[in-house]
């Protein structure tokens, strides 16, 4: 159990430390385990600097800040055994139209270095624009819903009706 | 394997059969609040095996089914489909005899649910476990649903550890 | 202490119900006392039914569904002894265009009915257009925020750059 | 009493003095992630008298000093001003005597805070209840921080019963 823990623990630092760099377009971050000597009742704690600012706790960081930040996260950890299929449920709604992109870049190179499928739930119009293909749910009949295959002018139309 | 195709019954708002093809690459869901987009997130963690109605949003695993609006009547049956393209053969030896694995739940209201693997009976456990295998499943790292990543950040340190355990 | 609660859940009620239809155009919404028959030990809870659909737990809502309702339950207090300063920090972010339409013709009509003065900080660019001013922060200097004053055209550029 | 004007300096990331004029009806606040809007919310919140560290989104209240960058050096001061127009002559009866009200704190590292009206020194409790009078205030539910409306969403319900005492 120990040592699993410990390998996996550098593994996912070493894919974070890069990720965040990737996502931020420099700065640094690193993961270190807190607490308790024995790895398994550790707690996980995540330092982040984004370009030009200090190395601080997550929970200093801004509300993007720390989005973005638990997003290279998650791929650090999916990295290690990436699954066939990733679903995403409107994670870009805190961030700004920089680091949508940011994250929409991450997510595509991801798809085509791993072959994952990923379904990206948004409101975002950027990443509505940067995806393969795009799926509308409507309620036209109240309370009832309906999955249609859309374009991009359409998907536009369907944020204004409700 | 590779996930090819969503199908749903009955399950919460979506009453009438739809179907999701699941294309290479990105694919974008949009609609506005309330139309429906988590509960088909909910519907893929539902045939993957999720056992807690609270992580399906309810207090009992019953109000999956769809329960009606002032114009349709509430449902007793929902089910919905996993269609997987095997081809690479990279399954858990159980279901790794087949190109295509069509994996189904289905649940009638007061009965619980049952669990297809190409028209066979399994048990729970062993959707778990294939899901588990790929790396993926309900409780997986790559199926983040909304406001997720909302309470990792406000989780505390000793809670985050089972990231890297999913990760060992 | 006991038939002060009384009286403020019976006033916040009235106003939730109201500040709910105004802001799904219809459905209804209503508070109940949860719990204990005490009311200084019971529970607040909210039910909620959007136009055309049944009533149930805020929990059974979808996100921007219960964002919008717990907005009208924040201004239905507010609404009991309205403060001169209101200050609300992205709390549009889970609106779709639709429901941050609605949103922004509550927070004008508070403001001019009460002479509130509400400051707003917000990514969505319906409501930078709604405003009746427009402030930018920046950090060209990494890490120095500045604040400047900004139209609308300077806005949805401070949107672009980080 | 009407808020016209917030000044800042020192506080957080913003370590020059910046002066925030408020007009009537409704002021937009934009920028990128990480610029330092939801520190402006923060400077509102501890000039009306906020105590805790935590609410400040740190572990000590001496961190909301400007900590300093990669080119400027941290400071050791901070100091955030509100100017209330007090013609009304509508607050509490310490203060009702002028028309205008000018709220300052200052926090020295190490050394913690002082309050300020009108250049005369008064106690941190003098103004918490100056902002309770106006329905205002660091805990006022029309102060609403980034990220209170999910943790609202996801309270249980005795949790919700301070919004109810708060209105009465
Ligand atoms: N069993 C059910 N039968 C019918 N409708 C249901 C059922 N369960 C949930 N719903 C409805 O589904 C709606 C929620 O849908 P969902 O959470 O998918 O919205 P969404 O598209 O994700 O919206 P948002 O953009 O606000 O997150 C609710 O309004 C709820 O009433
Ligand atoms: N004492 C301090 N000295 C210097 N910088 C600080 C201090 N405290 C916080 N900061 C910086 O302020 C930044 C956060 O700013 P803030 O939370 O206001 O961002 P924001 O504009 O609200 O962003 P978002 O749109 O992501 O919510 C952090 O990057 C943090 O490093
Ligand atoms: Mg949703
Ligand atoms: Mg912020």
């Amino acid at each position: 159990g120990r040592q699993r823990l410990l390998q996996s623990f550098e593994l996912v630092n070493k894919n974070f430390k890069e990720l965040f760099r990737n996502l931020f377009g420099g700065g640094k971050a690193e993961l270190s385990m807190s607490g308790d000597s024995d790895p398994l009742e550790a707690g996980l704690e995540i330092y982040a600097s984004p370009p030009g600012k200090k190395l601080q706790n997550l929970a200093l960081l801004s509300g993007g800040e720390q989005a973005l930040t638990t997003v290279a996260l998650l791929f650090a950890v999916f990295n290690v055994n990436p699954a066939p299929l990733c679903i995403l449920d409107e994670v870009d709604a805190p961030l700004d139209d920089t680091n949508v992109d940011r994250f929409c870049n991450l997510i595509s190179r991801i798809s085509q270095s791993t072959g994952t499928k990923i379904i990206i739930v948004t409101h975002h119009r950027m990443t509505m624009a940067r995806v393969d293909r795009l799926f509308g749910v409507t309620m036209a009949e109240k309370g009832v819903s309906k999955l249609v295959s859309v374009n991009l002018t359409e998907a536009e139309k369907l944020r204004d009706i409700a | 394997a590779k996930v090819d195709k969503l199908r749903l019954a009955g399950f919460k708002s979506f009453t009438d059969q739809t179907d999701l093809d699941i294309g290479p690459g990105v694919t974008g869901i949009v609609g506005p609040n309330g139309c429906g987009k988590s509960n088909l997130v909910d519907a893929f963690k539902w045939v993957m095996g999720e056992s807690s109605a609270k992580q399906m949003r309810g207090d009992e695993m019953d109000e999956i089914i769809f329960g009606g609006t002032t114009n349709r009547p509430a449902r007793n049956l929902a089910e919905v489909s996993l269609v997987l393209d095997n081809n690479s053969r990279s399954v858990n030896d159980m279901f790794n005899d087949t190109n295509e694995l069509e994996i189904t739940r289905r649940i009638e209201r007061g009965k619980g649910s049952v669990y297809n693997v190409n028209g066979r009976e399994v048990r729970a456990k062993d959707i778990q476990l294939l899901f588990a295998d790929l790396g993926s499943g309900a409780k997986s790292t790559a199926l983040v649903s909304q406001g997720k990543i909302g309470s990792l950040i406000n989780s505390k340190p000793t809670e985050r550890r089972h990231l890297l355990e999913e990760a060992a």
